[in-house]
Formats: C-alpha cells, sequence, structure tokens
C-alpha cells in the first residue's frame, strides 16, 4: 500500500522558533541597517535548509558575524533579554578558520536547536560568530550572568560538544561588563 | 512540561532525509 508514513512527512518541530542574523560591516550605513534577519525557522528540516543554503561561516567577508537567537530576542547586549546576561566567548586562531570554525560553529547550532543544555536551555538566547581578521571569534549568549552554576554547566557542555580540550580555558563576560570597554580590557566573571 | 530535545546524531540523521 502507498500509504505514506507521517513520520516521513511530518516535519520535526524544535522545542522554540530561532531566527538566523546576518551582520554586514558596511561603513556608509548605520550600524543597525547593516543587521538583517535572514529567516526564522522552528522545525529541524528548515534548520538544514536554511544551513545547508547559507554561506559558510569560515567563507563570510572580514568584518561579518551570523547570529542565531531565539525569536523575539535581538543579537545585541542591549536586547531586554541579554542585557542581564553575558557569553561564553572562544577565541580562533588565524589557522582556526579553516580548520575548526565551520564545525564549532554546527555544533554550536545544534546545540541550540536541540536544546542540549538540558534543564539550563531556557537559559540560552543564542549564539553569534565574528569573523575577524584578527581572529574570529564565537559567542554562547546566556541569559543571567547572576545564575554561576548554570551558565558554568553550560560553558562546560559547550566545550564537551565542541571537543575544546578540558585544558583550554574558555571564559565567560558579563555584557554589564563588556558594555562600552574595549575587548581586550574585559575580566571574565569566570572560566571553564 | 516536556522539552522537545534532538541529540546531535539525530540532528545528523534528519539532514539527509528526504
Amino acid at each position: 500500500d502507498d500509504v505514506l508514513d507521517p513520520e516521513s512527512v511530518i516535519k520535526h518541530p524544535l522545542q522554540n522558533s530561532w531566527a538566523m542574523w546576518f551582520f554586514k560591516n558596511d561603513k556608509g550605513r548605520d550600524w543597525k541597517d547593516n543587521l538583517r534577519v535572514i529567516t526564522t525557522f522552528d522545525t529541524v528540516e528548515d534548520f538544514w535548509g536554511l544551513y545547508n543554503h547559507t554561506l559558510p561561516a569560515s567563507r563570510l567577508q572580514s568584518g561579518c558575524d551570523y547570529s542565531v537567537f531565539k525569536a523575539g530576542i535581538q543579537p545585541m547586549w542591549e536586547d531586554a533579554q541579554n542585557k542581564k546576561g553575558g557569553r561564553w566567548l572562544i577565541n580562533l586562531n588565524k589557522s582556526q578558520r579553516q580548520t575548526h570554525l565551520d564545525d564549532f560553529w554546527l555544533e554550536t547550532l545544534l546545540c541550540l536547536i536541540g536544546e542540549g543544555f538540558d534543564e539550563h536551555s531556557d537559559d540560552i538566547c543564542g549564539a553569534t560568530v565574528n569573523i575577524r581578521t584578527k581572529g574570529d571569534k564565537l559567542g554562547l549568549w546566556t541569559r543571567d550572568a547572576n545564575k554561576i552554576e548554570a551558565t558554568k554547566k553550560i560553558g562546560l557542555k559547550l566545550k564537551e560538544s565542541l571537543n575544546v580540550p578540558s585544558k583550554i580555558v574558555i571564559g565567560f563576560q558579563a555584557h554589564s561588563d563588556t558594555a562600552g570597554k574595549a575587548g581586550s580590557t574585559v575580566k571574565n566573571r569566570f572560566t571553564v | 512540561g516536556t522539552r522537545i530535545v534532538y541529540d546531535r546524531s539525530r540532528l545528523m540523521q534528519l539532514r539527509n532525509s528526504p
């Protein structure tokens, strides 16, 4: 009988809806005009449709960002849902753009959409990858920097998912500490 | 309530489904 198995036709729903953003550093335009939503998605199939048809992060021009955030949260610390939070930051060296960047970004996205942070998944806002000549950066943004245990567990799960060796330390920066300061002077709230 | 969770292997498996 040619009755279709529903499993093969129904898209697999995600716990959350997500928006993928693109930022291109066009100095001739206002910063906010350079930041746009590519699309939103709330199923596994739509995620793959999007991911398979967008340029890999490693091939973006310098100065560009990709961000994937829960629908309703803008990829900026000023957003009410980001303000009290912070980000786990992974700094890549120049050679890691070709060796690690795309894998790190995909593994991070799979953790996001699959709710891979267990009971702490509600504390996740989104993730951003910044393509920069001086070294690319990947950030996982959380909702509340004061939730220390939850934030540390999120950091450990991120390292585990990206196969970051335990001896490599990553740092968590609270947005309230970084707002308006040059990147290098910022002190990590904690590390794992 | 219940949470819809997909582990990495399930998501990769669904990457290639039609």
